[in-house]
């Protein structure tokens, strides 16, 4: 079912309320780690779930940043989220749009379907500069194999023209590792354990290892991101990068941390998002 | 005053784990 993700600069907590099928509002509830009651309430008798929580990296001095989580739609599981996506988009109740393509699958008939939905909306609106593209999954390229994130993201620039969608704005990102780093980074700043187990330590120590080898060749995917400004000097955001993070077997410096980090693109989202939400 | 994204995206683009990693937690 849809949510509606509010910005609150400062809030602590991370809550959310349901709305039920009657116009019955269940009130506020504490998200937490170890339990979460959204999947319940996504497989209820409920219209929509509210979130209010603070997204650290985006800042709402001008205005309120408001996400609006439409469910994924696909035809071969359930054709009301269509529907429910459809609705949103021509209800206009929207400043911005972010959609997100899957590396993976790229040119798929259940993205080309949404694709050309958004693009027919686009054209009655013929408003073109406020959407942007994530090409998630950028990593699961094989860079080893001369598959390049460069060539990958021209390809789809390429066919969202073709789309009929004028100069779109693509940015490659790995939202997966992006989190792991974003839940390791915020450990070591509590000096609290990782809370993942040593497998999964392991592999994101290589998922990070992997990253920093090509980081010269990920970069180049993001250099044409308007407001990206990537640059691989992240000293200045901390005051001790040269500390240690172990994960799994290998100790990383912050620095390396950090590093990765602004690979996944995530950081260059948000510098757009907020670069959109200030214009 | 409110700036709304609409997420949208097919089943299993990771739209979810991109929301998570703004918020820092894997809570949505």
């Amino acid at each position: 079912i849809p949510m509606k993700i509010t910005d609150i600069d400062g809030l602590e907590e991370i809550r959310a309320q349901a709305i039920h099928l009657d116009g019955r509002v269940s009130g506020w509830v504490s998200l937490s780690d170890e339990d979460s009651c959204l999947s319940d309430w996504n497989t209820g008798t409920y219209t929509s779930i509210e979130i209010q929580g603070d997204f650290p990296n985006i800042d709402n001095h001008v205005k309120r940043m408001v996400f609006l989580d439409t469910p994924g739609p696909n035809n071969s599981t359930n054709m009301l989220h269509g529907e429910l996506t459809h609705k949103i988009l021509s209800e206009n109740g929207f400043t911005f749009l972010m959609f997100v393509l899957n590396t993976t699958q790229f040119g798929v008939e259940d993205e080309r379907r949404l694709l050309r939905m958004v693009a027919d909306k686009l054209k009655i609106d013929g408003d073109h500069s406020s959407i942007v593209f994530l090409v998630n999954k950028i990593d699961a390229l094989d860079l080893e194999r001369d598959e390049c994130p460069k060539t990958h993201v021209g390809r789809v620039k390429s066919y969202l023209v073709e789309m009929g969608f004028k100069t779109p704005i693509v940015i490659p990102v790995m939202g997966k590792l992006s989190l792991e780093l974003r839940v390791c980074l915020a450990a070591h700043k509590a000096q609290i354990a990782l809370p993942f187990s040593s497998r999964v330590q392991c592999r994101i120590a290589h998922e990070i290892d992997y990253v920093l080898a090509f980081k010269e060749t990920y970069g180049m995917a993001l250099k044409y991101v308007p407001s990206a400004g990537i640059d691989f000097s992240p000293s200045s955001l901390h005051q001790n990068t040269a500390a240690n993070i172990r994960i799994g077997d290998r100790d990383f410096t912050l620095e390396e941390i950090i590093e990765a980090e602004i690979i996944t693109g995530i950081p260059a989202l948000e510098r757009c998002l907020q670069a959109s939400l200030a214009s | 005053d409110e700036f709304v994204v609409a997420v949208v995206a097919p089943m299993s683009s990771g739209k979810t784990t991109i929301l998570n990693a703004m918020l820092g937690k894997a809570l949505l």
